[in-house]
């Protein structure tokens, strides 16, 4: 039994459809850097959270192969349990040859309310429960990809535009160069974050942090005294556990700017600032560690290239 | 070699619990750190 702590992150919003088996049967998963398995739910789930999306059944594929190990899975709020099988994994056009993957045969009552059926790890092999070899991975090892690299974009445009490219960089999705960040772990998406500022002064990480760029975590997530601080600098106050800011002052909030390899990267109050049904938050969160974890909040204002080859992070302007 | 999968920008869990008036509830009953993802003392 291998166990990978994964995401039950309530704001996640970005999904893509793969399909698995022969016939294709198609699920949508969270494509996450933060995590190595995937895995999608099977027949064998009776779990509320199985029932409310699509199931693998192996019966139904020409090409399944069991494996026989069982999966654990832990979340923040509880855990999925499944089993270990192989099948051919379609994503985009790529069609991965003999792809080890979880069934669920139970799941977290939280994941119930997710759109996704399941996740689609994309960090490195270390981490993988079982030590199931990742998607991208087999993508490297059968020569799918030209370049040993993926990026992701994100668009806050609901209808369309997001996209994870395998094997390249797409020029028309970010702007200006691109600053590459030598990883500081090749475990998690890592890097050295120098500092952060607002308006010229530094809030947080004085002297240097470490942060992991994650498709799988919505917010920009650090250490509880920097997170205060930043907090505070915005306008934020606390309600019922959420940091809330005034919507009618988005407009004056300043600029929050992240220090990386001696290139400035500022997120405007318009990026950080979400709405929701109860009002608007702020989009940076607490996470009692001293790393932080640069979500989709980030991503969204950074097209981001994640190099397996030479293990290092690319980040452009968004365009 | 090149393959782009499009992403959709779904509604959010939290977005769907607070149209059911369940947020509340389930922010309570399951308390979420983003970190626990990293690092299993956060558990």
């Amino acid at each position: 039994v291998g166990t990978q702590s994964m995401t039950n992150d309530a704001d996640l919003a970005y999904f893509g459809i793969i399909s698995i088996g022969t016939p294709p049967q198609s699920f949508k998963v969270v494509f996450d850097t933060g995590s190595s398995n995937l895995w999608v739910p099977s027949i064998y789930c009776s779990s509320p959270a199985c029932n409310n999306h699509d199931k693998f059944n192996p019966s139904l594929s020409s090409t399944y192969r069991q494996n026989g190990a069982s999966l654990r899975i832990q979340y923040g709020t509880g855990s999925m349990i499944g089993f270990l099988g192989y099948d051919t994994v379609t994503v985009g056009g790529f069609a991965v040859q003999n792809q080890i993957f979880g069934l669920s045969t139970s799941e977290a009552p939280f994941m119930q309310y997710m759109r996704a059926d399941g996740i689609l790890g994309l960090a490195y092999p270390r981490l993988s429960a079982s030590g199931a070899t990742p998607v991208f991975d087999n993508m490297m090892k059968q020569g799918l990809v030209s370049q040993d690299l993926f990026s992701v974009y994100l668009s806050s445009n609901s209808n369309s535009g997001s996209v994870v490219t395998f094997g390249g960089i797409d020029p028309n999705h970010y702007s200006g160069s691109i600053t590459w960040i030598p990883l500081s772990s090749e475990l998690y998406w890592q890097i050295t974050v120098d500092s952060v500022t607002v308006n010229g002064q530094v809030v947080a990480c004085n002297g240097g942090c470490q942060a992991i760029v994650d498709t799988g975590t919505s917010l920009i997530v650090g250490p509880q005294s920097s997170i205060s601080n930043i907090n505070q600098v915005v306008g934020a106050y606390s309600q019922n556990g959420n940091d809330m800011v005034s919507c009618n002052n988005i407009g004056q909030m300043p600029d929050v700017t992240f220090h990386i390899q001696g290139q400035e990267f500022t997120l405007p109050s318009s990026a950080y600032i979400r709405q929701s049904y109860y009002g608007c938050h702020s989009g940076f969160g607490n996470g009692g560690s001293s790393l932080w974890i640069l979500g989709d909040v980030f991503i969204r204002q950074y097209y981001s290239i994640f190099d397996r080859g030479q293990n290092r992070v690319g980040l452009a302007r968004a365009a | 070699c090149l393959v782009q999968v499009p992403l959709e920008k779904g509604k959010t869990a939290r977005e769907i619990l607070e149209e059911q008036g369940l947020w509340e509830e389930y922010r309570l009953k399951y308390p979420y750190n983003p970190m626990v993802k990293f690092d299993n003392s956060f558990a």
